[in-house]
């Protein structure tokens, strides 16, 4: 029944944590139960929903140092249906104890395992890499979903992980599928766009959702004021798009 | 004689690589002997030169697992005094086998020592975290620049290097100082910049370079066609912009 989707791609700044958050909060406004996991050390999911350090009790951290148990790690939002697990990897000698646990590819899988029940979604923010934290959250999810900003890196960082994801299914999770890739920050009418766009169909037409979600600065604004988009300015094209993208999600399973 | 620059943020997609690419290049336009490094496995640098996979004989990779010196790893330019050094870590195993070996903090020092004498500048061009080999190119960096896209996320995530510069210099670098925070992708009069504009000011005024960086689609055009916005558009806002930054950084030095 729970359907856990990361939200990669090894290119930095493409819009996954924009994503993450705004997908999960917009399941949990169409009453999906939703928890978001940010395995992010940078810790912008965090930010993204207004946890300061202080607010914070545990995070993904302490789960990987086996000092707490998820549960304990498990945060209520002001949506209903949303829960969040932060990084909370908060120092550089944390941050270095993170990336060695992670070395084991299955903590994150069966540190899940005892939420299944709980939750429709659990989605996870991935930091812009793929080995260690990356490789568990592949190994954990049944699906990934590839934010695309337009440009040639981003093209080229589809491609690479597409690789790596038949690489994680040969050797710990066989049945992981590709969810789909949605275009971020969509401008139309720039010769990037149309360069990319022609690429993106060419390439991975049926991987595409319908959705796309424009640049809007409201996201960026919504960021200095702890709330996702969705909730900061809920009539703006990209909170319009985000509530349509969890639709097409949540619709492609009901047809299942 | 020889300047190390590293170009590094924790957060993704604010122009790191970019800023790195084009002002080596700006650099060398200006006779500057220039040596590019790229640290990041993703490999944008080589991307944004034109070297596919083909071209490149060996890279960082080799160089960190000790079958090629610096100097077979040395590719000649377009431009007569810009030389690149790809990152080349091109296979699953080999990310995993480079970020092992990018554990002992002075490789790349250690590395670069032959070449201090054949350059005026090395820019390093990092990817998107602060361990590993972020900590080795700050060990064997004489500064650091920092690129900034408008926005909390990229604001919080100088405040982590902040912190993690002063970590370096007590433990490995003692002489690693703060170039300057450059802001790029640049748009007046949005709220977004009006916040970040004036937290930057308030935190960093001292360390923020007078030229700043415009956001101007040329960039993200001229990576499909493998030029540095420099060089594919030379008249456009953004190359004039990268040509400043490097004579601000010239002038600086000459001063001394
Ligand atoms: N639709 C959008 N319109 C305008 N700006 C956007 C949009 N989506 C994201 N952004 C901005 O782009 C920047 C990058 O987005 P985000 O941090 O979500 O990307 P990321 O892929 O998670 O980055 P990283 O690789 O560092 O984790 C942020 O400043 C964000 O506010
Ligand atoms: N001045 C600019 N105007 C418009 N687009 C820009 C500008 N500078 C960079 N970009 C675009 O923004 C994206 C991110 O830039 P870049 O890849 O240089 O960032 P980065 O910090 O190196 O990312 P990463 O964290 O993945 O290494 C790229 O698609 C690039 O083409
Ligand atoms: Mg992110
Ligand atoms: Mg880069």
């Amino acid at each position: 029944r729970c359907k856990i989707i990361s939200i990669c791609l090894p290119k930095g700044g493409v819009g996954k944590t924009t994503t993450a958050v705004n997908l999960a909060a917009s399941l949990a406004v169409a009453e999906k139960k939703t928890l978001l996991v940010d395995t992010d050390p940078f810790g912008a999911s965090a930010m993204s929903l207004g946890f300061t350090p202080e607010r914070i009790k545990a995070g993904i951290s302490e789960v990987f140092n086996f000092t707490h148990s998820l549960d304990h790690a498990i945060h209520k939002t002001e949506l209903e249906y949303l829960d969040f697990v932060p990084s909370n990897v908060n120092s550089i000698q944390r941050d270095d104890r993170f990336s060695k646990i992670a070395e084991n590819r299955v903590v994150l899988k069966n540190a899940l395992r005892g939420v299944h029940e709980v939750y429709d979604y659990i989605i996870i923010d991935c930091p812009p890499l793929m080995r260690g934290i990356v490789q568990n959250a592949l190994t954990a999810s049944t699906s990934v979903l590839m934010p695309v900003r337009c440009g040639h890196f981003a093209l080229e960082a589809i491609a690479k992980l597409f690789k790596y994801v038949d690489y994680i299914k040969e050797i710990a999770n066989p049945s992981l599928f590709i969810e789909g890739i949605v275009m971020t920050m969509y401008e139309a009418n720039t010769k990037v766009t149309e360069i990319s766009e022609r690429e993106l169909k060419l390439r991975y037409n049926k991987y595409l959702f319908k959705t796309t979600i424009p640049r809007n600065h409201m996201v960026t604004e919504s960021t200095f004021y702890g709330k996702p988009v969705i909730l900061y300015n809920v009539n703006s094209n990209v909170s319009m798009a985000y509530l349509e993208l969890a639709y097409e999600i949540i619709n492609k399973y009901r047809e299942e």
